[in-house]
């Protein structure tokens, strides 16, 4: 009785489209929040590996650094916050 | 703490901010004084001013707005993104936009000032009672002009308080109409209108013309939400319509079917599959005051922190009793200096044992008194210790028929026949002399009849009036490190899920032992509970969740289709 029921989901009209996956979601979380695009030193910008932006995120939220997609770092991409980037190039 | 990179903040410390629009979620008044309040937040640990101003250019310009609302930044719908604002600076810097498609509440439920009455606009006082029935919203009973109100106090029928409600037949707010109330029918465009409409605007907002027609004279003005509102969806400000056909199923309140995040929403038509008219349920809302505390932060210069418990951490959390960290102290006054004159905090006062001391609140630092050692003949129980005083129980289970209510060594019981009226309390001892006086979880074996009690690391099993235990909860096959169970829901034959934390376990109650493939993540099977549910169990067939006074009821097929009162619903008080 632990499977999951296989419900209906339907689209509703107006509803912002929330329905990413847990890797686009966290694609978009980490771009969106300054994760992934880091400025060097010499003012180039550097796109960071996905681990390493992961990292990054977990220390800033406290989280243990696995480096991967976990599903603590997934809960806490989900949880309501403020829209001003965490890591500022 | 984090400050912006240049440490950017304000040049000057009068500093000024102006509220640009308002959110038809609460009351003008209510909203200035969240933000007033978030600004006092900062002004009282360093030498800061907040002057506000009407018109003209503030430092910090104050706004609502939905999805794309005029930066470069777009706001997301309900939840996710809250608000934003800009550091210290000219122009859009220094600005602060709430996103609109939130629930801004004070962070605890609907909140609800009211007009007129004879409460001077005291606040609703949800549920209270009008002829002997417990509300818990603004209602339209008892009027025949379909203005909704609500009691001020607990009891409407003893102490006859009352006020009306934000509505759009009552008042209005912006626009150009000075709060007047809106006029059904008006006509827009030529076209007639019954109700506050969208039409006509790009922002989502709803309004209403104020005079019979809007085309002629150009008066109106910004609809307020009724506390019952759906939020977001296509149908902002409208009311549930219960009941509602969805995929061809009746539902008679909100629901999560349909959605793949558990949040709860209800048509605002009779039939969602013809008219696809929707919107969230209204819940708890954001705190207002706290986000706008942590965005007024940035608008000083405060970068976001990454200590979990500062305001300026980027995650919303509600706290009840808020108070700044050290750590954005620290980084307020880096950037400003500490408040000059004497410490700002007053002085705490002193005890002894001679003068008499308020009863503190109970908090997870306070010991809780506990029941004196039970004597030989046992002192009959305070019958005044009321079942409807408690807010939160040890913990709810349902023993041969009846609901049994612990708390701290005592149990009150209603039967699912009768009068429904709760009995007791009874001494925990006098029933279960064995048992401590704080369990965390129970339930009854349904083949058996056995009685499961867990207590912190400890568990009992009576069976009529013999007991075993207590033994430890690792013996079941649980993890040693687990501090305690706090819920069970029985489950088919012999089968007992018992939760803890984020994770649940299945028990096998004839072998004692924990199943393979446990533990699981209790959000991945019940979605849509409360993360931090402290006690879960079954009743009627249904799983409830507590939270608080609250509680979530799912259906066996794990939705979702009632939020409520533990109180109300469960103990009829």
């Amino acid at each position: 009785w632990c499977h999951p029921i296989k419900s209906v989901f339907v689209n509703f009209p107006g509803d912002v489209i929330k329905n990413m996956t847990d890797t686009e979601l966290a694609e978009t979380y980490l771009k969106r929040f300054g994760y992934m695009e880091v400025q060097e030193k010499s003012g180039l910008q550097s796109v960071v590996s996905t681990s390493k932006a992961l990292k990054r995120l977990q220390r800033q939220l406290g989280l243990e650094e696995t480096g991967a997609l976990d599903k603590a770092t997934v809960s806490a991409m989900k949880q309501p916050r403020c829209g001003v980037p965490d890591i500022r190039n | 703490y984090q400050t912006f990179q240049g440490d950017l903040k304000w040049d000057h410390n009068d500093v000024t901010y102006r509220i640009m629009n308002y959110s038809p979620d609460m009351e003008e008044s209510l909203i200035d004084d969240a933000f007033a309040r978030a600004f006092k937040v900062w002004s009282d640990v360093t030498p800061l001013t907040f002057t506000r101003l009407y018109d003209g250019t503030a430092d910090i310009m104050i706004s609502f707005g939905k999805q794309d609302h005029g930066d470069p930044y777009p706001f997301d719908g309900k939840d996710g993104l809250l608000a934003h604002a800009y550091p210290p600076g000219e122009g859009m810097q220094g600005d602060a936009h709430f996103d609109d498609d939130e629930y801004w509440t004070l962070g605890n439920g609907p909140a609800v000032k009211t007009r007129y009455g004879n409460a001077e606009g005291a606040m609703c006082h949800f549920p209270f009672l009008f002829e002997r029935r417990s509300y818990s919203t603004c209602i339209t009973e008892g009027r025949s002009d379909g203005l909704p109100w609500c009691g001020t106090t607990a009891d409407y029928d003893k102490d006859k308080k009352y006020g009306f409600c934000p509505s759009e037949l009552l008042f209005t707010f912006g626009g150009n109409s000075d709060g007047a109330q809106c006029v059904f029918p008006f006509t827009f465009l030529g076209k007639q209108y019954d109700s506050c409409t969208t039409e006509g605007r790009s922002d989502g907002y709803r309004w209403c013309a104020t005079t019979a027609n809007f085309d002629t004279d150009k008066k109106y003005g910004f609809c307020p939400n009724r506390d019952t509102a759906v939020i977001g969806g296509n149908s902002e400000g409208e009311p549930c319509q219960f009941p509602f056909i969805f995929l061809g199923k009746t539902y008679t309140s909100c629901t999560s079917e349909g959605r793949g995040d558990g949040k709860l929403w209800c048509a605002t038509t009779s039939n969602f599959d013809t008219d696809k008219k929707w919107g969230f349920c209204p819940d708890k809302g954001y705190s207002l005051f706290l986000v706008a505390a942590h965005e007024f932060g940035h608008a000083l210069g405060l970068d976001h922190s990454n200590i979990q418990d500062a305001l300026m951490f980027p995650m919303y959390k509600y706290v009840a009793d808020f108070s700044l960290n050290e750590d954005d102290i620290e980084g307020i006054q880096y950037l400003y200096g500490p408040k000059p004159g004497p410490d700002p905090k007053p002085p705490q006062p002193t005890t002894t044992t001679s003068s008499p001391v308020s009863t503190p609140k109970p908090t997870a630092q306070t010991p809780k008194p506990t029941a004196p050692i039970v004597p030989t003949t046992t002192p009959s129980v305070d019958p005044s210790m009321d079942a409807c005083k408690m807010d939160i129980f040890d913990t709810i289970t349902e023993i041969q028929g009846e609901l049994h209510f612990f708390k701290d060594g005592l149990y009150w019981k209603t039967s699912n026949g009768g009068d429904g009226k709760n009995k007791g309390p009874f001494r925990t001892s006098e029933r279960w002399p064995a048992l401590p006086n704080k369990i965390n979880t129970a339930f009854e074996d349904h083949l058996t009849k056995k009685i499961y009690f867990f207590a912190d690391t400890q568990f009992w099993v009576y069976n009529g009036q013999e007991v075993q235990g207590p033994r430890r909860i690792e013996k079941l096959g649980l993890p040693s490190t687990l501090q305690k169970v706090e819920g069970a829901l029985q489950r088919g034959k012999g089968k007992v899920i018992l939760f803890s934390g984020e994770n649940f376990w299945r028990l096998d109650v004839k072998t004692q032992q924990i199943d393979k493939g446990y533990p699981r993540f209790t959000d991945e099977t019940f979605g849509g509970v409360p993360g931090d549910s402290h006690d879960v169990f079954l009743y009627k067939g249904h799983f409830y969740f507590c939270r608080e006074k609250f509680y979530w009821r799912m259906t066996s097929r794990r939705q979702v289709d009632r939020v409520g009162y533990v109180k109300y619903d469960l103990l009829k008080c």
